[in-house]
Parts: structure tokens; C-alpha cells; sequence
């Protein structure tokens, strides 16, 4: 389960206070993934007191409500992305970033395939470019195959849906990224193109350990 | 039985905090940092094993503005339907109150009916209506929630209420469960001239995938 509770000092209507809400939730807290598994209990509580003497914001596209968005969006992504760090038996914390899609909730929901399925080749350290293409074709989004590109850290895995010829010294150092992530609890960063298109997402998870399978194990209801 | 919130911080270290660039710096103070916001989390006695703080409350001075984002499971905890018909009644909140150890989940009527209890005695102290309190749980699915504990804890908890940085802090621990860290950060930026605060607090790290609407 993920709870949340974000309070602001901004003055803003009801009704675009629940639009905004839900449009930083949608690219935060939805787009975060452990385990796959989704909760009875989700929720985030948002109250903005309007005590801080801004003029009360009445409308999504104006200055400050684009403003007070952005504010939302990253201190929501901010969180987010604790959640999926502190994933239950995770070393690292994985995020996906994809470009090229039709739509920004097309680019999300590509990422955020990628970041749910078992990347269990992120805990291996191995550098599983067919695992992140496979996740990116079954998410439901339509692209072109011989468009794919895809990055581990800075490292060309795939492009234009070409493996990238992988000597001995390539792989390793892919393979070192991955450990290094794990040794320090840092970020594995996966970049993703499936196309030209102006839609952008990410999406945050974590790698699959033992661990994950032993806390599961002894937390019996 | 209840443990006042300094306790708090020393249970589990705080998660680093990987915030998106922008026009904004991060401020101590989590969800008490917007102005009118006050926090606590204490130690109720409600969790299966240990002294971790386990009850929180945040408050506003003013009726605030409230939006909620809930799971779409349709097996859904009782604070989740409850949430979702206050929001529904009403644009505006003044609490939350969030419990930790079980989650008040698949408990039925039994289950909703301990929660307005102790919505309803949290109301008196804090001299609110019943219906400007939000309610959150998380832990076990399936156990009700230890009534009297929480009942009893109610008292110390409102009196612990502060706007500092350790009164967010320690309501950020009391939400966890099986975090090995607590979630908690604070922004401030201009917004149309004027210096605005944007806080938050969060928990979760096993069962993972919100899909909330």
C-alpha cells in the first residue's frame, strides 16, 4: 500500500484543485510499480490551506495554476520515486524514461511497462536489452519495432531496432552500471525512443531480489 | 502507552528525496511547511511487533481545500469508501488521521463502524465536524483496526500537535510499514509573486502498483 498526505499554503477553487490533483498523481504515484500488486487501501489526501495570500488560482492554464502544478508534480514525483527506491528488497531504484510516443499518456504507459516487468536482469546486473524491448512491445502502445532505441546509463543497447554490436568490453561495462547502481543504492536509468512522435513519460520501480520474495514470504495476513 | 513524537525520527532514517529540477527549493517541514498545517505521529499501540510510531494527524487551522486520489481495487478499504463519500459531500477538509499495523481492509461493516468511532471521538477533541476528517490506513488486510488503543491514544496525539519539522517527521514514520524509510519532502517557490509552500509525506514499499482515480 502507498498512502500519501500533500498540503500547500496556495489558494485555488475546488474544482481545479481535484484536477490538478489527479493530473500530478498521474505522473507520479501512477506510474510507480514494486511488485505489481495494487493495494485496497492507494490513497493521497490533498489539502491546500490558502493561507500563503496568493489570489486564489480559478483556472489549470493560467500562470500560476501551470505554476502550482509543476510544484505539485515534483514534490509528488519527489515521493514517488522514494516509494519505488525503498521497494522491498530493492538495491536500486529504476527509472524509465521514454520519447517518441504519440502522447504523453501513451510514453507513460510504455514506461511504465518497462519499469513493472520483472527486470530480474537489473538484480543479475546483466544488461537484458530483449527484456526491456519485450516490455516495451506487450504494453499495449503501438510503435515501430525498427524505431526502438534503447539506453542503459549511457550505454547504446539497440537502435533503430538494431542490437548494438556487444564486444567483451561493451557488455562489461554495461554489467559494471548495473552493480556499481546496486552497491550504492542508486538509479539504473533506462531511455527509451519508440519513435518521432512528441509524447514523453517515465515511469519508477525497482529490481527484483531474494529479498523481495523473503519479506513477502513472513508478512502473512 | 503512547510515546511523544521526538521518538519518531530515530526509528527509520528519511529516504533521499530525488526532486525534478525547477523553479523551486526544498525547505524543511514535509506537511507542516504550508502555512496553517500542523503534524504528530505517536506511538499507539497499534502495531503487531515494536515501538515505531503507528498513529499520525495532520491538521490545518482553516478549512482547506480537499482533493483525494483513491485505488481503483474494487476490494476497498473501509477509509477508502469513507474518503470518497466525504469528498463527495464536501469541498473542504480540516484532518487527517492515518493508522498503521492493519489496514482496514475486507473487514466489513465492523470495520467501517470502528473507523466512525473513532473519527467521532477525534472530532470532540479537535472540536470538528466529524466530516472534516480524512481517514487513511495501511497494514494487515483483514484485521480490524485496535479500537481501543487508537481510542485511548487520541488524548496525547491531538496534544502532540506542532507545525515543526519533527512534528512532520514523526507523522511521516507513524505511516510506515514495511518502509526501511521514511518519505518526506517540502518546496517553496513564487507562484504569481507570492511565495507558496508545497509538502508532502508518503509511505509504501510492498505491494506496489497504484492505479487511484
Amino acid at each position: 500500500t502507498m498512502l500519501g498526505v500533500i498540503t500547500t499554503d496556495a489558494r485555488v477553487t475546488s474544482d481545479v484543485w481535484r484536477k490538478m490533483v489527479q493530473v500530478a498523481v498521474n505522473r507520479s504515484f501512477n506510474q510507480i510499480t514494486v511488485d505489481g500488486d495494487t493495494s485496497t487501501n492507494d490513497t493521497v489526501i490533498a489539502l491546500a490551506s490558502g493561507l500563503s495570500g496568493l489570489d486564489c488560482i480559478s483556472s489549470l492554464d493560467s500562470d500560476e495554476g501551470i505554476k502550482l502544478q509543476a510544484c505539485l508534480d515534483a514534490v509528488m514525483q519527489g515521493l514517488a520515486k522514494s516509494i519505488a527506491w525503498d521497494g522491498e528488497g530493492a538495491t536500486c531504484l529504476v527509472e524509465v524514461s521514454v520519447s517518441g510516443a504519440n502522447s504523453e499518456a501513451e510514453a507513460a504507459k510504455v514506461a511504465r511497462s518497462v519499469a513493472s516487468s520483472s527486470l530480474a536482469a537489473i538484480y543479475g546486473r546483466d544488461p537484458n536489452w530483449g527484456r526491456i524491448a519485450a516490455a516495451a512491445g506487450y504494453s499495449g502502445v503501438s510503435f515501430h519495432q525498427d524505431l526502438l532505441r534503447v539506453e542503459l546509463g549511457d550505454i547504446l543497447l539497440m537502435d533503430g531496432g538494431e542490437p548494438q554490436s556487444f564486444d567483451r568490453r561493451g557488455r562489461d561495462a554495461a554489467s559494471s552500471y548495473l552493480r556499481k547502481a546496486g552497491e550504492s543504492h542508486d538509479t539504473v536509468r533506462i531511455q527509451i525512443s519508440v519513435g518521432n512522435g512528441p509524447g514523453r513519460g517515465q515511469a519508477w520501480g525497482c529490481d527484483l531480489s531474494y529479498d523481495y520474495v523473503k519479506i513477502n514470504a513472513e508478512y502473512t495476513t | 502507552v503512547s510515546t511523544t513524537e521526538n521518538h519518531a525520527s530515530s526509528h527509520i532514517p528519511a529516504a533521499p528525496i530525488f526532486l525534478p529540477e525547477g523553479p523551486w527549493n526544498q525547505i524543511p517541514g514535509g506537511v507542516a511547511a504550508a502555512e496553517g498545517f500542523k503534524a504528530t505521529g505517536i506511538y499507539g499501540g497499534l502495531r503487531a511487533k515494536g515501538e515505531k510510531p503507528d498513529l499520525a494527524l495532520v491538521t490545518c487551522d482553516v478549512d482547506a481545500v480537499s482533493a483525494g486520489s483513491f485505488t481503483t481495487n474494487v476490494v476497498a478499504a473501509a477509509p477508502v469508501l469513507y474518503c470518497k463519500r466525504i469528498l463527495d459531500i464536501s469541498n473542504t477538509a480540516r484532518a487527517v488521521l492515518t493508522n498503521a499495523g492493519q489496514a482496514n481492509a475486507a473487514t466489513g461493516k465492523e470495520g467501517y463502524q470502528d473507523m466512525i468511532e473513532c473519527v467521532e471521538s477525534l472530532a470532540k477533541l479537535l472540536k470538528m465536524k466529524p466530516e472534516e476528517i480524512l481517514v487513511e490506513s495501511t497494514g494487515v488486510i483483514g484485521q480490524r483496526i485496535k479500537k481501543g488503543a487508537l481510542l485511548k491514544s487520541l488524548p496525547t496525539l491531538v496534544n502532540s500537535l506542532s507545525s515543526s519539522v519533527e512534528g512532520a517527521d514523526s507523522a511521516a514514520v507513524a505511516i510506515t510499514t514495511t518502509d526501511l524509510v521514511s518519505k518526506s519532502v517540502a518546496i517553496e517557490s513564487l507562484v504569481g509573486g507570492t511565495k507558496v509552500r508545497v509538502g508532502g509525506m508518503a509511505k509504501g514499499s510492498g505491494m506496489i502498483h497504484p492505479n487511484m482515480a
